[in-house]
């Protein structure tokens, strides 16, 4: 967070931002579904906070290592947990295979104090990750509360059962919170969106039905399509980016050749030494150079730096390549692999550098040119600013939607890659009670406290509205007009299924000038149009619910994008936007048609006057192919003097069923 | 019989703001189902009273589905675990 704020447009030194006109978010409440917080972490401090809202009705709970009266503060105003549901299922006590953990809201784990931290954590200035990323780390709500709900324990990584999680939702509801921040997924398939096994989804309902904005991350599936995670449309589904940082580490070989590889490496310089690739006499010369199942002969090894390859995206062939490496006495490694900005130190201050593989072959070339092959690798450098640009990050899982694809998710994206934020003192990536993490997992809080700014400008909007605003003013292009690109093999110019509406502008987002909003009737029309039962919508939500007799079409859910997954001749969709800017404002429709497509609103001009707050459209896509494509993409923007309120629009001819899907 | 593992008992949206009141009648829907109310207290995992309405319990596979045929109940689920992202 040293540099994401910067980045999203909030940064703590510009005077007119939405940081500045919400009081940074004071007085609104986040929860946190996580590990739970490491309290004495300088980031909950609570100095100039004023009292506790009055109308927060949660509670502080002491436990193992945890004094509600010690540790929780004007910052930390809640923390529960929750583990019955867990211990019931895998018996007592709680078995964390080895891992330190707390049997209270104490976070043993570290997930939770990074998230927590990201959301709403206090201004500290001089923090660094091992001389990485220096800057002030703070929250994107550094004057909101929080209330933790320790639902994941810390086995084999973080484990968090569903039972405890409707609880933590039962509770939180109850305790007054304003905003739900949940890094925590399942995985494909997914249980329906009425389906307790997904808890996140049956509790978000409740959530959202009483006004509090639920916001999770996609998971980190990607760069596959059909991964994302918590795809109900009640929830603000957040994907992860890079953002304008990047930490080069130099390679310089024994011709003088310097080549640019990412690593966070600290330690002592080299110098010049031998360097090898681990070359075999046979039919596969290649595969003793393999990252993942190196097989190294010390001799050879011993006081030089490895080069080897790998087509994994993850860390482990890293981590694993590392190891071998230094078990056979080599002092430095540099890994050939897919583009990926995740980075993360190999143990010991290890230098292992990567590079993609052209710089990687190139390298090989070198070393099978040459008698004696030589590298230096340098200490690792911070860039920040312009020449970097952001990217969806590899990891970050794709739409389109696998439950119901006219519902476009991921909705919004924010950093989630190398996210400097504090940390629990056992978790084992920390320096000084900070640590670089990557995930959807930190993309999600950041989107948490942009949600708490916007609550605090705007207490009456729903978080339909809030996720309007977000999606329809997010970025899908560089400021300097250039597209945000998505990580994968190869990178492609991102589309809606990456990034949802874009990279989230919480400027442009407190001043959207439309929103299209929903209220619980609205998410009803979704749970009859999937072909949930009367009776149990009507148990949903508390109240005799009948389906309408005529049957209504998904894609008139009033979403800010528009998603057709199955176009044969032509299609109209239906809107309402809520106008939130001037009384007296006129907006005129600008159509970018996805490939194939016509696209035609009526009207094609909004006139807003005093009385006039809520206009309908249509949009009418027809397709001019008769075959059956992928995704296409497009916008739909509605543009005043002022705003450019901007919806996606994806649209798949299907002219045949297909048999697999296209996309 | 066979083991007992936790579910969910999901009732929707409470259909009263006493929390004692759902709370008693999660562990009379329970009760009726097990056979005795020290049963029932013994199963129960949690009392969903607040924001909605349901119990978690440690329950058989017959167990779940008797209280699945009962009125008032949407649906009966077994737990599952998420993970940190």
């Amino acid at each position: 967070t040293t540099r994401s704020w910067d980045f999203l447009g909030l940064s703590s030194h510009s005077p007119v931002n939405a940081l500045q006109s919400s009081s940074m978010g004071d007085g609104v409440i986040i929860g946190v579904f996580d590990t739970g917080v490491w309290p004495e972490s300088k980031a909950f401090r609570d100095e100039g906070l004023g009292p506790i809202p009055s109308r927060w009705k949660g509670v502080c709970k002491s436990g193992k290592m945890f004094n509600a009266a010690l540790h929780c503060s004007k910052k930390i105003i809640g923390a529960r947990w929750y583990i019955d549901g867990f211990l019931a299922e895998y018996g007592k006590p709680l078995n964390a295979s080895g891992d330190l953990e707390f049997l209270s809201s104490r976070d043993a784990n570290g997930h939770g104090t990074h998230t927590a931290s990201t959301a709403a954590g206090a201004f500290i200035p001089n923090v660094s990750y091992k001389g990485l990323g220096l800057g002030t780390v703070r929250g994107g709500a550094p004057r909101a509360r929080l209330a933790i709900y320790k639902v994941c324990w810390n086995v084999h990584g973080g484990q968090c059962s569903s039972a405890d999680m409707l609880k933590a939702f039962d509770e939180a509801i109850h305790d007054g919170v304003d905003v739900l921040s949940i890094s925590i997924g399942s995985s494909i398939p997914l249980f329906s969106d009425t389906d307790e096994r997904d808890g996140i989804a049956t509790g978000s309902f409740h959530a959202v039905s009483k006004g509090i904005t639920v916001v999770c991350g996609a998971a980190n599936d990607g760069p596959s399509a059909q991964t994302v995670q918590n795809t109900a449309p009640w929830i603000l589904t957040v994907a992860a980016s890079t953002m304008d940082r990047s930490f080069p580490t130099p390679i310089t070989l024994g011709n003088n050749k310097t080549f640019l590889g990412q690593a966070t490496f600290r330690g002592k310089e080299i110098g010049f030494r031998g360097l090898v690739y681990p070359e075999a006499p046979g039919l596969d010369p290649n595969a003793a150079g393999v990252c993942q199942s190196l097989s190294l002969n010390v001799t050879l090894v011993a006081g030089k730096v490895v080069l080897c390859f790998t087509s994994m995206a993850r860390r482990s062939a890293v981590a694993s390549a590392a190891e071998a490496v230094q078990a056979a006495g080599g002092v430095g490694l540099i890994v050939a692999k897919n583009p990926s900005d995740v980075l993360y130190p190999c143990s010991g201050d290890f230098p292992c550098v990567e590079v993609d593989f052209e710089i990687g072959t190139r390298i090989l070339f070198y070393i099978r040119s040459t008698r004696s092959p030589e590298v230096k690798l340098s200490d690792t450098k911070t860039i920040v600013g312009n020449p970097v640009l952001p990217k969806v990050a590899y990891f970050s899982s794709r739409g389109p939607n696998s439950i119901a694809p006219a519902i476009l998710k991921p909705d919004i994206t924010a950093p989630g890659v190398n996210i400097l934020a504090a940390t629990s003192p056992l978790d084992g990536f920390e320096d000084n009670g900070y640590a670089m993490h990557s995930g959807t997992s930190m993309a999600t809080p950041h989107v948490s406290g942009i949600v708490a700014l916007l609550k605090s400008l705007h207490p009456d909007w729903s978080p339909a509205a809030i996720k309007s605003a977000l999606v329809t003013t997010a970025l899908s292009n560089h400021p300097s007009s250039y597209p945000i690109f998505a990580e994968g093999s190869p990178q492609k110019p991102a589309n809606p299924f990456d990034f949802g509406g874009g990279i989230a502008n919480p400027n442009g987002a407190a001043d959207p000038g439309l929103l299209y909003d929903m209220d619980t009737a609205d998410y009803l029309h979704y749970l009859c149009v999937m072909g949930y039962s009367h009776s149990s919508i009507s148990r949903l939500t508390g109240h005799p619910t009948q389906c309408h007799s005529v049957k209504q079409s998904i894609l008139d859910i009033n979403l800010p994008s528009i998603t057709i997954p199955n176009l044969r001749k032509s299609i109209t969709v239906t809107r309402t936007v809520t106008n939130v800017g001037a009384a007296n404002s006129t907006y005129r429709a600008v159509i970018e048609a996805p490939f194939g497509t016509n696209v035609s609103i009526k009207p094609d001009v909004l006139v807003f006057r005093n009385q006039t707050k809520k206009m309908n459209f249509t949009v009418t896509v027809t397709a001019t192919h008769q075959v059956n494509t992928g995704y296409y993409f497009g916008s739909l923007s509605w543009r005043d003097e002022v705003h450019v309120v901007k919806s996606p629009l994806s649209v798949r001819t299907e002219m045949l069923q297909p048999y697999i899907s296209d996309n | 019989e066979a083991t007992s593992k936790v579910h969910i008992v999901y009732l929707g949206e409470k259909q009263h703001d006493d929390p004692k009141l759902i709370t008693n009648s999660h562990h009379e829907m329970l009760a009726d189902v097990v056979g005795s109310k020290e049963l029932a207290s013994q199963l129960m995992v949690y009392s969903y009273k607040h924001g909605f309405s349901g119990f978690a319990a440690k329950l058989t596979e017959s167990q779940a589905h008797k209280l699945a045929e009962l009125p008032g109940v949407v649906r009966v689920i077994p737990n599952s675990l998420h993970k940190l992202q």
